[in-house]
Formats: structure tokens, C-alpha cells, sequence
């Protein structure tokens, strides 16, 4: 049996509506040691969503066999948007389930509300991914690498990116003509979530498709920062770290075969 | 103009 207690919901309904647009169908695997864990990739094969909640996650937490629940996202959300953020959340499933149940509740309104989502079978691919060696690694306010991403996108279908040891340049080419932002490394001793922190080994000049770009940073509310791991012609890893676990995106870059 | 790469290029698949 599962038995997972959030103390808020509001985790769960960042994560999910952080996802569900890149991804309709997911499994979320849970064990004992590893709490939920989720692996799912885009129809396109270009973005991989890589999700860690670790025990510590919950209030509460319990599963006495491995169990993989198939879940429709976008049937997932619906019920997660009954509750309020700050309820608590319950996921319970029997040991060979056919439905999730999802309990909220509002311990100051004496309000309890029970949902059961129907599991499905879900045939999904495993990749493998190694711990990677990386060229540069940026750590940077979550909100600022949003506001890029979504600013770029309405210039160009690929944002072009440009770290050195001081500087990230952001730079996007259009119909209409081009644009660039350039964040400053800094360090920010009053308010460290503000800093922006390069770690370089190498200079790197990557481009992205803007639109997947734009479907990462759905993860902002999660977390303060992002971290953003590229390598010279290799996927870029970004990560949103949670209380106890992480969402991470890897996404493909463009260049040419 | 470059190409979008995909991620079984670059992951191992299971």
C-alpha cells in the first residue's frame, strides 16, 4: 500500500501543472526508499522531465511494495486544482491498484475531500542517463531565466546561448530582427537566491528551441533558483530543487548534424 | 540553420 501525505498540496500542483504540458501520459514510481520518482519524455523526443520526491517530501510516508501508477496528466490536474495549496494532500493506492485516491484536506474548515483518477497502462521507454560532466553550470534567479525565455520567444522560434566566465547572453534572431540579454555573474551576500553564479570549465555557445524553453520555465513557481548545466553539443540539463527532491528538464539542443 | 537534435541521440534507451 501507498500512503503519501503532503503537508500542503500546493508541491503536487506546481509539479503537475509544471509537466503536464510537455508530457500527457506519465508513470510516477513509487518505493519505500525512493518515494516518487518519475521519468517521462516528450512525443518529440527533445525534452526529458526527470522528477525526485524523496520521503523527507512528506508529512508522512509509506510503501510497503514498488508500485508504477499510470496517470493522465491533464486528469491529474483537474482533480489537484479541487484543492487549496495550503490543504493537506494524501495519495493513497492499494498494492495492485486500478485507481489513485487523492484526499485533501482543510484541517481549520473540518473539510475532507476524496477523489479516485483511474490508472491506466502506460508503455513507456527508459533512458539512461549518466551522470554528466559539464562544460558550465549557472545558477540564476528562476524568475529572470522566465522572463528571457518567455520575453525571446515572441522574436524567434531559437534562443542562442552564450556563457563565459563572467557574463550568460541570451540571443535571439528573428523575421523581425534580433535581441539580446546579458546577465552579469554577481554575488548577492543580502539575498543569495539573487545571485547569478557562473561555474565555467569552458566557454559554451548553445541554441535551444524557444518553445521548449518556455515549457521548462512552467517550473518557476517550484523554486527560487534554476540551475542550468550545458555542455558543447550535448543536452542541457536544468534543475528546480524542491524540499527534499528536484524537477529536472533535459532538453536537446539545436546545431547542425 | 541548425537542426533539433532529439534525446535518444545522446541517452541510452532501456
Amino acid at each position: 500500500m501507498l500512503e503519501g501525505k503532503f503537508e500542503t498540496a500546493s508541491t503536487m500542483k506546481k509539479v503537475i501543472e509544471a509537466i503536464k504540458d510537455s508530457v500527457k501520459l506519465c508513470n510516477l514510481n513509487c518505493s519505500q526508499n525512493d518515494g516518487i520518482t518519475v521519468q517521462a519524455i516528450d512525443d518529440s523526443r527533445v525534452l526529458l522531465i526527470a522528477l525526485k520526491l524523496d520521503p523527507s517530501c512528506f508529512q508522512e510516508f509509506r510503501c510497503d511494495k514498488d508500485l508504477v501508477l499510470g496517470l493522465d496528466l491533464e486528469s491529474l490536474s483537474k482533480i489537484l486544482r479541487q484543492g487549496n495549496p495550503e490543504d493537506y494532500l494524501t495519495l493513497i493506492a492499494e498494492d495492485s491498484p486500478d485507481s489513485l485516491l487523492i484526499v485533501f484536506e482543510d484541517s481549520k474548515k473540518d473539510r475532507i475531500s476524496e477523489f479516485s483518477l483511474k490508472l491506466m497502462d502506460i508503455d513507456s521507454d527508459v533512458l539512461t542517463i549518466d551522470e554528466m560532466e559539464h562544460d558550465c553550470a549557472i545558477t540564476l534567479p528562476a524568475a529572470a531565466f522566465a522572463k528571457v525565455a518567455r520575453d525571446m520567444k515572441t522574436l524567434s522560434e531559437s534562443l542562442q546561448i552564450l556563457v563565459t566566465k563572467d557574463s550568460v547572453k541570451f540571443k535571439a534572431d528573428g523575421s523581425i530582427g534580433t535581441g539580446s540579454v546579458i546577465l552579469r555573474a554577481r554575488t548577492n551576500l543580502d539575498d543569495t537566491k539573487e545571485s547569478i553564479l557562473i561555474d565555467l570549465n569552458k566557454p559554451v555557445n548553445l541554441t535551444f528551441g524557444a518553445k521548449y524553453l518556455n515549457d521548462i520555465v512552467k517550473a518557476t513557481p517550484l523554486a527560487d533558483t534554476v540551475t542550468i548545466k550545458l555542455t558543447d553539443k550535448a543536452p542541457a540539463m536544468f534543475e528546480y530543487k524542491l524540499q527534499g527532491g528536484f524537477l529536472r528538464y533535459y532538453l536537446a539542443p539545436k546545431f547542425e548534424d | 540553420p541548425s537542426h533539433q537534435q532529439t534525446l535518444t541521440k545522446f541517452f541510452g534507451g532501456s
